[in-house]
């Protein structure tokens, strides 16, 4: 059977409530960017791995993000092949938003894009078949 | 708790022990490796069994490249288990990383083996094209706990967001020298290695003369894509899936004698021999004379002793090689006898370049290699290459039949790596 736990297998269906917070500002922004290893957490929001619980700071008092920031900013749309702005555009959030994998970026990764080996030399043939 | 002391975080004071460029760190130590599917993590989304067959394939996709093994085990106290999967909504197994719901993060991994999977997520099965593949996401974050990073790089399984794949999910060249970087080529000796010829016909009905590797071990095998450079994508498998009629493990030596007239397939194991037809791909039952196989080689191949260590067929003398021990046999199929002056010592007929430099007795296998127009003798995780045509025309020098200094299979036929016994027949 498929698994459920509650009697009226309310558990079963599509949890609608349950869905990421978009990432819509730039307080979200530098959360993920803390998060995910590309800058330092913003302040007041504790340590990355509790990152997404800290109190969002007031709105209004948002402007154009730091050096630091923009700099963080410029990598990750440099890596994610986007305009390299180090401005918080739509495009990049709508990268942020993606479905991706919780472990960090180590960024001295990611500047290994350029060197990993490429494949040998061999002859060119048909596709691999399926498995 | 304390298992949940680090995700995979590179954070502050952290190295990795031997960073090489684009590295990792090996995370284990040992060669077999045990997984579970811990029973209070179930996945709602897809039968159990679904769940743990997905898992399965995405620990043998790892262990196709790499000398690691991995092993499902039920049964053993969970704080032995090296590897934990389970799935959770929000807060979940204990874990102090909280998933967010559908969307963005999908899975995490921690460093000691924990691998979670967010169940607000649409995972699918690999036959689906919706969703997330739940195989892709387990092939990914096993990557993390046996030591890798995210990586940018275009095909990559370690990329950090999700796409969607194609059909076939396979490992590419560069993830497989990432892990490898950490955990070593696989090494191993074989049992026989041989070229199958196929003749097939093109579209204007011309014969063409195509061929494929095969590298045999204990009871399982390997196809081997030389324009590729890598085993057969789910390679190996079991001996008795692909061929039928013939012993189902321990080979000892293959022979293709092929002339204009005759086209002949033989496999030899103890002291008795298989005659294998291609066409119906299984072995013949009698020969022509009614008599039934398997046949001694005494009787098919007189003076020729058993059990063979290997053999193998030299097209243009029309001579079959036959090994064992330190000696060699040199059969004539014409004469269907062996030659005077043999046997002869090995190390007389093929003689070393290099001295000392030499297997000289109890090789695996003598392979005639199509794809490199040579003679290999393989013999545990080395071959010796024996000079060809080509090698003399650019060094006169060299002796007929010499053998070049040993070097490692593993670095020239890559990935024939073995799986767990449990994994074979997926």
């Amino acid at each position: 059977e498929t698994l459920f736990h509650s009697r009226d297998r309310s558990d079963l269906a599509p949890s609608l409530l349950r869905r990421a917070t978009p990432i819509a500002d730039l307080f979200a922004a530098q959360r993920f960017l803390s998060k995910y290893g590309w800058a330092d957490a913003p302040p007041g929001a504790g340590s990355a791995a509790t990152v997404s619980r800290g109190p969002r700071p007031d709105r209004s008092r948002e402007g154009p993000p730091g050096t630091a920031l923009a700099a963080a900013l410029r990598e990750f749309q440099k890596v994610n092949a986007l305009p390299a702005s180090g401005e918080l555009d739509a495009a990049t959030l709508a990268t942020m938003n993606r479905p991706r994998c919780g472990v960090p970026d180590p960024r001295s990764q990611l500047r290994a894009v350029s060197t990993a080996p490429r494949t040998p030399p061999s002859l060119l043939g048909r596709r691999p078949r399926t498995r | 708790p304390k298992r949940f002391l680090q995700i995979l975080l590179p954070g502050p004071g952290w190295q990795p022990k031997n960073p090489p460029q684009g590295g990792g760190t090996q995370a284990f130590a040992k060669k077999t490796l045990t997984w579970r599917l811990v029973g209070e993590g179930y996945s709602s989304q897809l039968s159990v069994e679904d769940q743990r067959y997905i898992f399965r394939l995405a620990f043998r996709m790892w262990s196709e490249v790499t000398p690691l093994d991995f092993r499902e085990d039920l049964t053993a106290p969970g704080a032995t288990i090296d590897i934990k999967l389970g799935f959770g909504r929000g807060r979940h197994l204990g874990c102090p990383r909280v998933f967010d719901g559908s969307g963005q993060e999908f899975a995490h991994a921690w460093r000691l083996g924990d691998i979670h999977f967010d169940d607000d997520e649409h995972f699918t099965p690999p036959t689906s094209d919706k969703g997330i593949s739940l195989l892709k996401v387990a092939v990914h974050e096993i990557g993390h706990v046996l030591g890798l990073p995210h990586t940018y790089r275009t095909g990559s399984i370690m990329q950090p967001n999700y796409i969607p794949q194609g059909p076939a999910l396979e490992l590419d060249w560069s993830d497989r020298k990432a892990i490898q970087k950490l955990y070593g080529s696989c090494e191993g000796s074989f049992d026989t290695a041989f070229d199958w010829i196929r003749t097939e016909r093109n579209r204007r009905g011309d014969v063409m003369v195509r061929f494929s590797t095969y590298f045999f071990r204990k009871s399982w095998y390997w196809l081997y894509e030389n324009r590729n450079n890598r085993t057969r994508y789910g390679d190996p498998i079991h001996i008795l899936t692909g061929w039928h009629g013939v012993p189902a493990q321990s080979l000892d030596a293959f022979v293709h004698i092929w002339t204009w007239t005759r086209d002949e397939r033989y496999f030899f194991k103890g002291n008795q021999y298989w005659r294998y037809d291609s066409d119906k791909d299984q072995a013949h039952a009698k020969d022509e004379q009614g008599k039934s196989y398997p046949k001694l080689i005494s009787e098919g191949f007189p003076g020729i002793p058993s059990p063979l260590d290997t053999a193998f067929y030299d097209r243009r003398k029309q001579l079959i090689y036959f090994f064992k021990g330190s000696f060699v046999f040199a059969f004539d199929v014409n004469r269907n006898q062996v030659l005077d002056s043999y046997p002869k010592k090995m190390a007389e007929v093929f003689p070393a370049i290099e001295p000392q430099n030499h297997p000289f007795r109890s090789i695996d296998s003598a392979y005639y290699s199509y794809a490199h127009k040579s003679v290999f003798f393989l013999k545990g995780s080395l071959y010796w290459k024996v000079v060809n045509d080509a090698d003399r025309q650019h060094q006169a020098w060299l002796p007929s039949n010499g053998l070049f200094p040993k070097q490692s299979i593993s670095g020239k036929w890559f990935d024939v790596c073995d799986v767990h016994a449990s994994t074979l027949n997926m």
